[in-house]
């Protein structure tokens, strides 16, 4: 899955997601993807997020909204997807999942279960995309 | 912060072109945000990345490939989305035609499809050699692992087609999924 969030200059903001899904999975099931708070989530005044790993457990928390959430009462990046991926620890130990949360001014982070998270950025004047790796919560 | 413009993705390795892609749109005056979204995912479904994006990857039990797709403006707070999207591979920009040539937010399916090649997206098979060869040894290993739980026959052993069979009375549900381990190629 890819999800990705994009900041325009003017401050703009969006966000979106793509996957395949699940592989062998019952036809006709839906994951996290095409989700609105769940595969990703964006309000260009607080920031934006992106998720993937386990769909059919990541859409029952809406770890995308509850991040963006936690950016607005003041959590940092970092820590609001600690938040949102701890909430789906408490009840699935063995999700796997990852998270990367911005906000408006480019400040970023993640957070991830399950396996070693990572995430790509690339912004201002870098030459090259950057690529974090995360360890698991 | 390395500063504005700012592009971040989940993922790197083969998404680092993703990145790249949507980044260097944003350099360019016209290019907004959703654009770069949508240019780096793309990027993404066109590349096939790790095989979890796009066409030919992930088959479901009948082999078929099909795509989840979102795209969301962080202004207006609009969202257009395609879910099960069956033999179109630009998901993306399928979404984003939702988002754009609709007042509703998700398309699901078939009818999905119908959408996509009405606003002119070209519709073809999303399988490959390489995915159909995937099923065939997943079916050739009994269909394991799959998703089925409180069938018959037993899913842990056996393909389908399957029936539902009577929860017993002391059924809990918590135990499903907690306890169910996750496969590798099992995650969105």
């Amino acid at each position: 899955t890819i999800s990705m969030i994009a900041l325009h200059r003017s401050g703009a903001m969006a966000a979106g997601t793509s996957t395949n899904g699940a592989g062998h999975k019952v036809p006709g099931r839906v994951g996290d993807g095409p989700i609105t708070g769940s595969g990703s989530y964006v309000d260009s005044d607080v920031g934006g997020c992106g998720a993937t790993g386990d769909g059919d457990i990541m859409m029952r928390f809406l770890p995308c909204y509850q991040a963006v959430e936690s950016l607005r009462r003041g959590m940092s990046p970092r820590a609001a997807a600690e938040d949102a991926v701890r909430r789906m620890l408490r009840k699935y130990p063995a999700v796997q999942s990852g998270v990367v949360v911005v906000d408006r001014e480019g400040r970023h982070g993640g957070a991830g279960s399950g396996w070693t998270f990572t995430y790509a950025y690339r912004g201002g004047a870098m030459g090259e995309t950057a690529v974090v790796s995360v360890p698991p919560i | 912060s390395p500063g504005l413009p700012l592009v971040i993705n989940t993922w790197g390795g083969p998404f680092t072109a993703a990145t790249d892609a949507a980044y260097l749109s944003l350099l360019e005056p016209q290019t907004s945000a959703l654009d770069a979204v949508e240019l780096g995912c793309s990027t993404c479904e066109a590349n096939q990345c790790d095989g979890s994006v796009g066409y030919g990857g992930s088959p479901d039990e009948n082999c078929e490939t099909t795509l989840d797709a979102m795209i969301m403006d962080g202004g207006s707070m609009k969202s257009g989305s395609v879910a099960a999207l069956r033999r179109v591979r630009n998901a993306i920009g399928v979404a984003r035609a939702v988002l754009e040539h609709t007042t509703h937010t998700m398309l699901a399916g078939d009818l999905a499809t119908d959408f996509a090649v009405a606003n002119g997206f070209a519709a073809g098979s999303l399988s490959t050699g390489a995915s159909a060869a995937a099923c065939a040894a997943w079916r050739a290993a009994g269909c394991q692992p799959n998703y089925r739980i409180n069938v018959t026959p037993d899913p842990a052993s056996s393909c389908g087609p399957y029936a539902p069979t009577p929860l017993p009375p002391d059924y809990d549900d918590d135990d499903d999924d907690a306890d169910r381990g996750v496969v590798p190629e099992g995650h969105d």
